[in-house]
């Protein structure tokens, strides 16, 4: 792909955070 | 059917829909919901985002689902 390590390192991170997010929406609904 | 207002979802399928590894682009977004404003494009981004459906990749304008792949 045309991104940078840097690029690829970062949305990683905001996958991860994203994920735990969601993980806490979805606890928070039950 | 999952907690999502017709645009939300409308906004979340399309950028699922992307397979680029920066993701979908608001820019994007608008030109193929052309019913929706830009505002109410960001409110959904906005929301999506909070909610943890969606995150931002190389910048503020580009979005991946945490549901892809």
């Amino acid at each position: 792909s045309g991104l940078t390590e840097e690029q690829k390192r970062r949305i990683e991170e905001n996958r991860q955070l994203a994920l735990a997010r969601r993980a806490e929406r979805l606890a928070a609904q039950r | 059917v999952n907690g999502l207002t017709a645009h939300q979802s409308q906004v979340l399928n399309l950028i699922k829909s992307c397979h680029v590894p920066e993701g979908m682009s608001l820019q994007d977004l608008k030109l193929q919901l052309h019913s929706m404003s830009m505002s109410t494009i960001k409110q959904a981004v906005d929301f999506l985002s909070s909610e943890g459906h969606i995150y931002s990749t190389v910048d503020d304008d580009h979005y991946k689902s945490t549901d892809a792949e």
